[in-house]
């Protein structure tokens, strides 16, 4: 991230905005609650409140405008440059200015108007163009970006924190830690004897731990996990997933949250996810997967839900008719209910709150009993 | 996306080169002329763009950097002051 030169930030916690005026592309209740969904964005992570106002001057001026607009630097026209905004200040400072001449959209079939002025009131708070893709205040527009669970990336947080701390906490306010990915918090909560998973997988051989909104990294070649927020790595990605598991042969790993499921190969996300769980056969009683296992040999993924589980092939890539069955009658010793799930060197491996249980398919039984955060040399 | 349409027009190109450069990059507007050359101060901010933009630094106009350029994006430009 970045900041502008100077660095200049609001010296309040409480800034005002007003909407001077509206495009003709969206209603005005859809622009109204784009603005403030994308200042809720900051103001997530930030000790700022922003408090609306219907005249006089705001420390935000959000308008529309096309072309030359009376800041000597005029729109383009359709396309190319979407919107502009001022740093921290006085007058014209902190202002967001919109291109008109876009089609603005609630979703992203044209210029999505949420994820456009988070980004300008990104600048409006103080933080410049950043240099990571996966960052909100990346200069270039993404129209990929999962509206549904948009999350800023580690990258925005940092950049907005290093000009205005961490929200306050207290029980209305969602504590987001200044650097939740430095290795210190990971480290500790890593070795915690009741640790539990949401989702474990394979990728491209390394392990990842998945837990709320971060995941740790194993590689069997270090001795220590690595600890990243989701969406450093994945913008789209949603917290708190449910269960993930790679493909091997299609190197891709496929991470499910309640009825959806996005694709990634290594740091891409793959397009035209989200999909719908019920796309791979699942029946419309599953509201959400607990784990999923791919076992490469046999080239068969598990989806484990409640106490049954279903098989999917994947070189047919249909779910097996004969399914679902029970899951303590075919992996007995497993319970009837698994949080995470992966596989490795010919086992599968079970998560449990903080138990873990290593399975032999070919056996039929488990062979380990072990904490949840055996993986990390604790 | 204009250049779609006009691609292979070198003229065309180099034009939106330039005043993407002097848009977001801070080239020097008096910069006028476009001879591609290691030293060249194109060359050096199309190696400085690719660097903003996390591509590989070329300094050349390859076609992962003319996507980039053809990408809406905000108006705020890429260099400080």
């Amino acid at each position: 991230f970045s900041t502008f030169p100077g660095t200049p930030k609001w010296r309040k916690n409480q800034v005002t905005y007003r909407i001077v005026n509206y495009t003709q592309d969206l209603s005005r209740k859809a622009v109204d609650s784009a603005i403030e969904k994308a200042l809720k964005v900051w103001e997530e992570v930030t000790p700022l409140t922003f408090s609306r106002i219907y005249e006089g001057e705001a420390d935000i001026m959000v308008s529309f405008a096309v072309r030359e607009h009376g800041d000597f630097v005029p729109f383009d026209g359709p396309g190319g440059v979407l919107a502009h905004a001022y740093a921290p200040g006085p007058g014209t400072n902190g202002d967001a200015h919109f291109d008109d001449d876009e089609q603005w959209t609630e979703d992203t079939t044209g210029t999505n108007l949420f994820l456009v002025a988070a980004h300008e009131l990104g600048h409006s708070l103080g933080l410049f163009h950043s240099a990571k893709p996966e960052a909100l205040m990346y200069p270039v527009y993404k129209p990929s970006t999962n509206l549904a669970g948009f999350q800023l990336s580690q990258d925005d947080v940092d950049g907005i924190q290093s000009l205005y701390g961490s929200p306050p906490a207290s029980s209305d306010v969602p504590v987001v830690p200044s650097k939740p990915s430095s290795p210190k918090p990971g480290v500790s909560a890593m070795c915690d004897p009741d640790l539990s998973f949401d989702a474990v997988s394979t990728l491209r051989g390394e392990i990842l731990f998945f837990k709320d909104r971060h995941f740790w990294r194993k590689s069997l070649r270090t001795p220590e996990p690595g600890f990243y927020s989701i969406s450093s790595f994945w913008l789209s990605v949603p917290s708190s997933i449910d269960a993930a598991y790679e493909v091997i042969s299609r190197d891709t790993v496929f991470i499910f949250k309640g009825t959806q499921f996005w694709a990634i190969r290594g740091h891409e996300e793959q397009a035209g996810y989200p999909k719908s769980i019920y796309t791979l056969g699942l029946p419309v009683t599953v509201s959400k997967i607990d784990a999923a296992i791919s076992d490469k040999e046999k080239k068969k993924t598990y989806f484990f839900a409640e106490d049954k589980y279903w098989r999917f092939d994947e070189r047919k890539r249909t779910m097996e008719p004969e399914f679902p069955r029970k899951i303590d009658e075919d992996f007995p010793g497993v319970g009837s209910k698994v949080d995470a799930a992966f596989e490795a060197f010919g086992f599968f491996y079970f998560f449990r709150g903080s138990s873990q249980l290593e399975f032999d398919p070919n056996a039929k039984k488990v062979t380990h009993v072990l904490k949840s955060n055996s993986w990390f040399n604790c | 996306y204009p250049l779609d349409e006009v691609a292979g027009d070198k003229d065309t190109i180099m034009e939106l080169l330039q005043k993407y450069l002097e848009n977001y990059y801070g080239l020097e507007k008096d910069v006028q002329q476009f001879k591609i050359m290691d030293s060249s101060p194109v060359i050096k901010k199309i190696q400085e763009m690719q660097k903003f933009l996390g591509l590989e630094m070329t300094g050349k106009l390859d076609s992962s950097t003319m996507e980039v350029m053809h990408k809406p994006r905000c108006g705020v430009p890429d260099v400080g002051g």
